[in-house]
């Protein structure tokens, strides 16, 4: 399976619609301290079913829809989707394009949709069972987990042979 | 099922000192040990790393980077075993000398063949070693957007 | 005793709010706070931080880079209060862009003329802001020594 | 008071006799990672009076001595001195300079001298009580430190600001 591409709308600092292509074999993301790098890592996490407020760097969920600045009012809903290209028909699905959208409104309520047909979170993990990826996966990876791997914080290094054992 | 994760761990493990190799030097030496052999599925897993001829007496002597780079030797272990489509990096690179930078591109190069990689960096070093990369800016306070970023044009603009 | 320490603490959040003014903008808001004022001399610390117009709810929203100058900012509010005759700065410049890495070395360069700063680095940039530099290496394998560094002669060399 | 210079022996990964001065106000540390630049101020820490042997990245005290590579024995003993130049009469003693040493043997026994003269660690810590410079010093900083202040691990921030107030 091929990631093509992500688009983030109300997401933490991503007020704007954006849209980020991802169709080399390796992707740089550069700029400044601040300006929304991690915030890219944590909607791939958030929209492949990340859970753990605390893994997001938040204090509760509803945190992470952009939350307005001097000049611009908050937003009503964090929406992120990702497509893939479902090359080698990884995903157990005939499409051969698979977009996955989450949503959360500022209300509490959340949406998970496959191209775009309302489906449950379930579904979603159901749909990267067994190919490495998932919010918790060993794919993606960050300083504080380097750490945790060292200092085998809450038996970390033994949960992530369990995953690709 | 301890059969099974015993398959996956000697492979992990062999996987990891080829990856430690090649990240320091073709001769150091490096090990994964269950702490309970009689107790895999449950064990403690220990990691034990001596670059270049030192003889740390455990991984807590070793300097920060070179921490890093056997934490990234046994990640990358694990998916060599199952290797996921895609795999996102966010400034693991941010210890390292200018040398293991390019030990760290190198690798990564070398696993994109396979995955695709997503690669978050301050380091020029990697930089120069992606194939295409997105600037994140804040042109309207607090608000992200994304531009298109060439680093040979703006090395090249730079000087 | 209380007394004491709340002048401290008023002196010293008066300099956390000029570091951080200078280590971010001008008109940017930070604030420490005493989670229970009546109880000065056991109460948490609280720490707000809103870098360029940005209204993160608690720290742990800012990004590393933004964390660490903030906890810089605090460190030094701290150190003008009382300055200690040398600073020792163990790499803490890793997660900070090149922009952020110029107000460093700036902040150290000012603080310089009254305690000796002892900087460990990998960043070019924070190497070309110090006078003197000592290149540690591991000639023979597993052991340190120093050889003087000049940062402008290697540079030459390199191009 | 003004440091002047640092000498280390059988510390660490300084196997042999090392001197570093440190006559500028802003001195740099480089080298490839692993080469030993933190044992530097380690060693620092250590000759101030550290006495927690994690905070020196060891799991016991005698694994500061320089423990051998394949090429040499390990050392008997590690020896730090830190030499300072008693402007401003900082330090309470007549002395212009002063030198203070710890030496630590391998069957476990310590030295502390300052000027040479045999004293206790005590005398070492009374030395420097006041001056801001202490083993456990705000003036002594490292990403970990950071990243307690940041999450006010044991009340980190707290003891910071007792330091200094
Ligand atoms: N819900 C939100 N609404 C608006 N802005 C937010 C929200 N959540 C986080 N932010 C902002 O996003 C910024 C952090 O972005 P991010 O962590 O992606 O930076 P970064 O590019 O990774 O930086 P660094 O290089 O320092 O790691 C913070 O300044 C924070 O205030
Ligand atoms: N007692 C000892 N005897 C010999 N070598 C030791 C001893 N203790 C630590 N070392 C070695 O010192 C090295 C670590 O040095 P140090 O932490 O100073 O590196 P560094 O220059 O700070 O690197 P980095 O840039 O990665 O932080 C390790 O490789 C470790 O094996
Ligand atoms: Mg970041
Ligand atoms: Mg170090």
């Amino acid at each position: 399976m091929r990631l093509q591409s992500i688009e983030l709308k109300g997401f933490k600092s991503f007020a704007e619609r954006t849209v980020i292509h991802f169709n080399q074999n390796m992707t740089g993301i550069i700029g400044p301290n601040g300006c929304g790098k991690s915030n890219i890592v944590d909607a791939i996490r958030w929209v492949l079913g990340e859970q753990k407020s605390s893994s997001l760097r938040l204090k509760k969920m509803d945190n992470l829809i952009f939350n307005g600045t001097q000049k611009r009012k908050p937003a009503g809903r964090a929406e992120v989707s990702l497509t893939f290209e479902n090359t080698k028909n990884l995903l157990p699905t005939e499409f051969t394009t698979v977009v996955v959208t989450r949503i959360l409104y500022r209300e509490g309520s959340s949406e998970y949709r496959i191209n775009n047909v309302p489906c449950r979170l379930k579904d979603i993990s159901n749909l990267f069972l067994d190919t490495g990826i998932g919010s918790d996966s060993y794919a993606i990876i960050e300083l504080s987990m380097i750490g945790d791997i060292l200092k085998d914080k809450e038996h970390s290094r033994r949960r992530l042979f369990e995953q690709a054992a | 099922a301890t059969e099974k994760f015993m398959e996956a761990f000697d492979q992990i493990r062999e996987n990891f000192v080829e990856v430690f190799r090649t990240l320091f030097t073709p001769d150091d030496q490096c090990d994964l040990i269950l702490q309970d052999p009689n107790d895999p599925l449950e064990s403690r897993i220990d990691i034990t790393a001596k670059p270049k001829g030192k003889r740390p007496q455990s991984i807590d002597q070793l300097s920060g980077g070179e921490k890093s780079l056997t934490a990234l030797a046994l990640i990358f272990a694990l998916y060599l075993l199952k290797p996921a489509p895609f795999c996102v990096l966010d400034e693991v690179d941010a210890p390292l000398d200018d040398n293991n930078l390019g030990k760290y591109s190198d690798l990564i190069k070398r696993f994109s063949e396979q995955s695709q990689f997503i690669i978050v960096t301050h380091r020029k070093v990697t930089m120069a070693a992606v194939e295409v990369a997105y600037g994140i800016t804040m042109q309207q306070r607090g608000i992200s957007m994304v531009v298109p970023f060439n680093f040979s044009e703006w090395e090249a603009a730079k000087n």
